[in-house]
């Protein structure tokens, strides 16, 4: 589904440079539940925004679905991005002047569904999250973890081929986050999502079947975690 | 320090209306570090505001200090929180177009220190949350944990005798959050500061000495951890 090799990611800074990838790899298979694990400023945001086709790096090369996206102009990108992920963003970027529930139909409005697809999608998903009750608020009128909950059910609407969450249950109490992280497990196994969650969520790295640790700017080992 | 009594805190929503804090007692102690526990969405963010002085209840009691806050002013309100306390926001609301180290000495500004004592301050905080290089970077060029620790600092900078803390280690791996934990206690040995922490995270409660449990706008009970 995804490859990355030898990817680099610079920031320029005026005098100084941020390096924040330096050599990353990255492969992953259709089904896989992969945690991105590492210390704050390691690189993990970096690295989603450019297997989610949000920003390009530096240097290396990146596949999508066996399709190189080097070559790939904007528009070509931005369908690729609408038709096959959802990002659950670090600081959800909800947009502010639309409910709950707009918030959550948006990509199924970008993808052209109809009317009626969209109702019974939009309900179903703000049913799984726990926010029935929220469904009109705007964002500013819930609470952390709510929005962090739209953010999650928004990626998750258009049933997409790969979600990168980053980290999506950060703003979350255990019971809540069990709830969102089975939640993702179910979608893996009825529609063999992929997907690709940066965490420093124990609970959360606890039920990926993959986990990728990251250090400076390099992904260091795999620790292949059998689920049983 | 604190003392809340029978505080009850509503949203109107048009035609319906959002019950966030039922009947809120509190009492904070000087030096106390307590942890505010609960479900996402039960009024933890809405009892930290109002603890704050940021937001009015419509009914109950609050004293700050010994002193009844329901007779105070705008202008009195926000000197009394200039001159005492320190607050992390879920959200961070770090100034966008100053860098990290000017975000931090803002609280400094605002109470009319030296330029010395604030240069010394400042160094002193940005060396303490681990980020000595990122000084001059602005927010959008930061990563969500290090505006974590901005955050985090800027709070801590005045010294105050109150810090609210909402979520402060949300975006922070084990290491750095362990990290922050200890300057906060640090700095509670040191000043006799004392901390309200709402949080989801099982190790910042584990380093509390009282635990507040909070559920649909309700404190149902404090449970005393000897901390040894
Ligand atoms: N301005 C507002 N208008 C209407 N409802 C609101 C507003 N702010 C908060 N709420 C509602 O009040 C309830 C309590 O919100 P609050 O932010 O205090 O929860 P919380 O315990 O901090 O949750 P979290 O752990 O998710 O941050 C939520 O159900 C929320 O939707
Ligand atoms: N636009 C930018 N310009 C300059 N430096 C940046 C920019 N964005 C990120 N950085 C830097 O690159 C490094 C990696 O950032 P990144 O956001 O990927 O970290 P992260 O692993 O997601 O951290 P966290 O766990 O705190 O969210 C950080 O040191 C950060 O300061
Ligand atoms: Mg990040
Ligand atoms: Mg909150």
């Amino acid at each position: 589904v995804l490859k990355m090799e030898n990817i680099r990611k610079t920031y320029d800074m005026g005098d100084t440079q941020v390096i924040a990838l330096k050599q990353a790899y990255l492969c992953l298979e259709a089904g896989d539940f992969a945690a991105l694990k590492g210390p704050s400023g390691s690189g993990k945001s970096t690295l989603l925004n450019i297997c989610g086709l949000l920003d390009s790096a530096n240097d290396g090369e990146l596949e999508f679905l066996g399709q190189p996206v080097a070559g790939l102009n904007n528009r070509q990108l931005t369908l690729l991005r609408r038709e096959n992920m959802g990002f659950v963003f670090q600081s959800y970027h909800l947009l502010p002047v639309l409910s709950a529930s707009e918030n959550i139909e948006y990509p199924l409005l970008l993808k052209g569904e109809d009317v009626k697809t969209r109702q019974n999608r939009v309900a179903e998903l703000i049913e799984q999250v726990g926010l029935s009750r929220f469904a009109h608020h705007r964002p500013d009128h819930l609470s952390g973890g709510q929005r962090q909950r739209v953010a999650i059910a928004r990626a998750l609407v258009n049933q997409p081929r790969l979600v990168i969450a980053d980290e999506p249950t950060a703003n979350l109490d255990t019971e809540t986050a069990t709830q969102m992280i089975e939640l993702m497990h179910a979608l893996g196994k009825a529609q063999g999502t992929t997907f690709l969650i940066a965490t420093h969520d124990e609970r959360m790295a606890a039920r990926c079947d993959r986990v990728l640790n990251m250090r400076d700017g390099e992904i260091h080992e795999t620790t292949e975690i059998a689920v049983h």
